[in-house]
C-alpha cells in the first residue's frame, strides 16, 4: 500500500517554549558530522545561589561507551552534587574505543570544567553516532572553546534550546524538545521542566 | 541511541532526584521500543539547579511534595519518550500497548515489551493487517516470571481507536476465544489510524503496564542498511 509521508517536524516541534531559570545552552557545528550540521551541544547551570543536584540513568548494555563510564564516574565521585554542565556530541558515539575513548570522554569534561573555572568534576558527557570510531578531539576542543568565547552561541532563548536539541540528532527527523510549567499545590511555587531527547533507531532502552 | 536530559529550576536533593528519575525512567524511557535494540550509549540525565527560591529543597521525607513532583516528572518523561517513538525510523504509526490486570508488574511489562518488539506484529501494523494471531503468539512466548500471570481462558485482546470514533474497542479475543464475529471493516478503520492502541487484559491480577512502539516499514531497512558508510 502506498503511504503518504508524514511531516513529523511540523507536527511535533514546538515554535516557542518556557525554560527553567539559571541555565544557558549553546551548540555548534564542530565538523564531526560530515554534512556540516550542528553536532556539539552544551548545557550550563548559571545559578550559583544553591548547589545543583544531578542524577542519570545509563544503558545496561555490557559494552558501555566511554562517555557512559565517564559520567558514571563523575556522579559517583560527586554523589550528584554540584554538577553544572552537560556536554553532548553527535556523529561519533565514542563507543568500543578502549583507553583512548575513555581519555577523550574525560578530556571533553575537563575542557568544559576549565572553561567554567571549576577545579572539581562538574560536567557530564554524552555521545551518539557511529560505534567503533575515535572522536576527532581537535574539532571537539575547538568547538567547545568557541561556544564559550562567542557570546552569541551560549544563551537562553527558544532558538538556543532548539539548536541544542538539533545538535544531538543523528537519524532523527525532528528535534525533541518539551517544556512545561508546573505549580506545587502545597506551596504555590511555580517551576519549569524542560526536556530534550534524541533517538529514532536502536531504541529499546533498559536503563538503570 | 537514546540520549536525553531533563532540567528544572526547582531545588531537589540528590537522593530525591535519583529516586525521581529512576521511577520516571521505569515508566517512560524504559517502556519504549522502536526496533528492540539497546545501545551502548543510552543515557538520561537530570539536573535541578534550585534557581526558583523555595523554603527547603524537595526531599523524600516530605512525601506530599515529593510525590507531586515525581508525578509531574514521570508524565513529562513520558511525553519526551513518546516523541522518540513517533520519530521511530521509517515509522508511520504510533502504537500504545496496554497490558491490564496482571498478577504482577514485571509480567505485565514483559508481555507489553514482547508485543512491542515483535517484528511480525510491527510489520502487520505497517500493512494495516488485523493479524491478532501474531499478538497472541507474542504473548505466548513472553518470558514471564510467574506462569500464573497468564491464563488463556481469562485473556482478552482488543484494538482500540484513539480518534474518538465508535465503537472505540474492537474485541479480537474474548476470554481466550477468538471473536468469530470480528468486524473486519472496523478493524481496517482502526488499523488505518496513525495512533492506535493494543489492549491486553490478562484477568489474573490488578497490575498494569504501558509500552509505546511503532510499526516497522521498508524505510527502516533503507535507513539502517546505510548508516556507518
Amino acid at each position: 500500500k502506498e503511504k503518504i509521508p508524514i511531516n513529523k517536524y511540523s507536527l511535533y516541534v514546538p515554535k516557542c517554549g518556557v525554560f527553567p531559570k539559571g541555565f544557558k545552552v549553546g551548540s555548534i557545528a564542530s565538523g564531526v558530522k560530515k554534512n556540516g550540521n550542528l553536532d556539539l551541544g552544551i548545557i550550563v547551570n548559571t545559578n550559583t545561589k544553591t548547589p545543583s543536584s544531578a542524577s542519570a540513568v545509563f544503558t545496561t548494555n555490557r559494552f558501555k561507551a566511554a562517555p557512559v563510564l565517564q559520567s558514571q564516574r563523575v556522579l559517583q565521585e560527586t554523589k550528584g552534587s554540584n554538577i553544572n554542565s552537560i556536554v553532548v556530541n553527535s556523529g561519533c558515539a565514542n563507543s568500543i574505543t578502549g583507553e583512548i575513548g575513555l581519555k577523550d570522554a574525560k578530556s571533553m569534561c575537563d575542557i568544559v570544567n576549565k572553561q567554567l573555572k571549576s577545579d572539581k568534576p562538574s560536567t557530564l558527557v554524552m555521545s551518539t553516532g557511529v560505534i567503533g570510531q575515535k572522536l576527532q578531539m581537535d574539532k571537539i576542543e575547538k568547538g567547545l572553546v568557541e561556544i564559550f568565547e562567542n557570546k552569541k552561541i551560549l544563551g537562553d532563548d527558544f532558538e538556543h534550546w532548539l539548536n541544542v536539541a538539533k545538535s544531538i540528532c543523528t537519524t532523527d527527523t525532528f528535534p525533541k524538545l518539551v517544556t512545561n510549567k508546573f505549580r506545587l499545590s502545597s506551596t504555590g511555587q511555580e517551576y519549569t521542566l524542560t526536556g530534550i531527547a534524541k533517538g529514532a533507531g536502536m531504541i529499546c532502552p533498559n536503563m538503570a | 541511541t537514546l540520549l536525553g536530559f531533563i532540567l528544572t529550576d526547582l531545588q531537589i536533593t540528590p537522593r530525591a532526584l535519583k529516586k525521581m528519575l529512576s521511577n520516571a525512567t521505569m515508566r517512560s524511557f524504559n517502556c519504549i521500543s522502536v526496533d528492540g535494540d539497546m545501545s551502548t550509549n543510552d543515557t538520561i540525565t537530570m539536573i535541578a539547579n534550585g534557581a526558583v527560591e523555595t523554603n527547603k529543597p524537595v526531599d523524600i521525607e516530605n512525601a506530599q511534595v515529593f510525590n507531586e513532583v515525581q508525578e509531574n516528572v514521570t508524565s513529562f518523561a513520558q511525553q519526551l519518550a513518546q516523541l522518540v517513538v513517533r520519530d521511530g525510523e521509517g515509522s508511520t504509526k504510533f502504537v500504545t500497548v496496554k497490558v491490564l490486570n496482571s498478577l504482577n508488574f514485571n509480567d505485565a511489562k514483559t508481555i507489553a515489551e514482547t508485543i512491542s518488539n515483535s517484528n511480525l506484529v510491527k510489520t502487520a501494523l505497517y500493512g494495516e493487517d488485523a493479524n491478532w494471531g501474531r499478538i497472541l503468539c507474542a504473548i505466548g512466548y513472553s518470558k514471564l516470571n510467574d506462569i500464573k500471570s497468564l491464563k488463556p481462558e481469562k485473556l482478552n485482546v482488543s484494538f482500540v481507536a484513539t480518534d474518538g470514533s465508535e465503537p472505540k474497542e474492537l474485541k479480537l479475543l474474548i476470554n481466550g476465544v477468538p471473536n468469530l464475529d470480528l468486524d473486519e471493516k472496523r478493524a481496517s478503520q482502526i488499523l488505518a489510524l496513525p495512533d492506535l492502541e493494543i489492549l491486553v487484559d490478562l484477568g489474573t491480577g490488578s497490575e498494569k503496564c504501558q509500552f509505546w512502539t511503532c510499526d516497522l516499514s521498508h524505510e527502516y531497512v533503507t535507513i539502517n542498511g546505510d548508516y556507518r558508510s
